[in-house]
């Protein structure tokens, strides 16, 4: 059975992005069939695969509105696949919000490709709204990609509560899987706080290793790579491999 | 004639709270009237002031809905007058979507008080969504903090063509004042040559100087203070000090 992910943070520049794309090309290096599915209108993961979301006549966007099938919209990226998303799926929201059933979206839209993966990844986009209610009723855990500051950390009891309702309306399997502690800065008090902080206010297991803040990750977009391809013995890179087998996806 | 200033990005994460408050603190200590509008359900800006959106009645949402005026709802911290938001705001989205005239929500409400402030900062969330919109059509000007990395400056042109948009349809006085780099990194050669790419590709003034990146100003709202009140001597707080002078607000 597939692993469905979510990685979800309404808390804007967290690493949402950057944990989705690294985490999959860590699991599609060791064999997994990785799923990746960008549901945010910014298509920032769609880019950092190196696709131009601008030049696709298919997205995401026709898939959630049912105008198409995943399949066709589907990318192939190395050894990952994604389902890639542009501007238009900002349209998405506004049509979706008058639809019954407009949570189960993405569910309906994902179910007959779950046998073709080991894991799917949701990049979810910043904020709680449809869109993010989609990926959280699409998958069976959560991830939470924490920037260890004060701005972040206030947001984590809002999104915990939207994933209760999630549970309680829409997808009552959902679990929270735990937190990653993203561009981690170890040398400030601050970082620590906030980490010890979030683990006893909302008893959240803190997954192992922290991603430490470093250059490589953020360059690794620039020429539509993530971390593990652009410095693959960095920390960074590291890091990301260590949490993906943390995941023990079968 | 107050100068009404949006600060917009549409990239999570990229310091546009943290510059709404950090200028508009700056400006409050050389005795200039200044009103802080949180436009984004999350409120950040709002939290980093000392206040906590949950305990708020009312709130941006029923001002942006006509239930009540902006004076009811303002609170002054320091120096500083604040149109707080609370999550409620999310709400106004949805609301605002099936109305005439809902790009203007916030400009009607904040009208009357523009004679009361030399300069007004509005804090838009992480979106080019309808609350984005109407922070855009009550400015005259807009402010771009810009986080000098690959995935940030990527959204640069999408939010210059809904910019245009805006001038095209709802308010044609509304300029680009300027790209401020935040939380720039000086040791790496990705932040110059991201902020090089975006004054060349995009023609846009940089703002002098760059706010360094610095953990005194991630620290700050801890205790409901900007880095100005935290660490008055830091290199964020300089940096902030002089950029709201490079503002020249009368
Ligand atoms: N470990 C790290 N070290 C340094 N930079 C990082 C690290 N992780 C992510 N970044 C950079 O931080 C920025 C924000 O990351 P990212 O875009 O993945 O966050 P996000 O939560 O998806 O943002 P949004 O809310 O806008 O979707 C990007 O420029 C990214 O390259
Ligand atoms: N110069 C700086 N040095 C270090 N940290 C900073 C700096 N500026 C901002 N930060 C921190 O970076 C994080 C993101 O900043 P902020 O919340 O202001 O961004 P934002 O664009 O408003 O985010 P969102 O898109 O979620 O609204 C916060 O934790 C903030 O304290
Ligand atoms: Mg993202
Ligand atoms: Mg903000």
């Amino acid at each position: 059975m597939s692993r469905v992910i979510a990685v979800a943070n309404q808390k804007g520049g967290v690493a949402k992005t950057t944990t989705v794309h690294s985490l999959g090309s860590a699991l599609g290096s060791v064999g997994k069939r990785v799923l990746l599915v960008d549901l945010d209108p910014q298509a920032c993961l769609t880019y950092s695969l190196g696709i131009d979301p601008e030049r696709l006549d298919l997205s995401l966007h026709d898939v959630m509105l049912r105008r198409a099938g995943a399949d066709q919209i589907a990318l192939t990226v190395g050894d990952l696949t994604v389902l890639p998303s542009t501007i238009d799926l900002a349209g998405a929201e506004v049509h979706l919000l008058t639809k019954t059933g407009r949570e189960y979206a993405l569910r309906r839209a994902i179910e007959p490709l779950l046998s073709c993966y080991d894991v799917v990844l949701i990049d979810c986009p910043p904020s709680l709204g449809i869109l993010t209610i989609n990926g959280l009723t699409a998958a069976r855990e959560v991830i939470v990609p924490l920037q260890c500051e004060t701005l972040s950390h206030r947001g984590v009891g809002q999104l915990l509560e939207t994933i209760d309702d999630v549970r309680s309306y829409t997808n009552p399997e959902l679990r929270v899987r735990g937190v990653v502690a993203t561009m981690f800065d170890s040398r400030t008090n601050l970082a620590r706080r906030v980490i010890a902080d979030v683990e006893s206010s909302y008893g959240l297991t803190v997954l192992q290793p922290p991603v430490p803040k470093s250059v490589k990750v953020a360059e690794a977009p620039e020429t539509g790579r993530c971390v593990l391809e652009h410095a693959p013995s960095s920390k960074g890179a590291e890091a990301y491999r260590a949490l993906a087998s943390t995941l023990e996806v079968a």
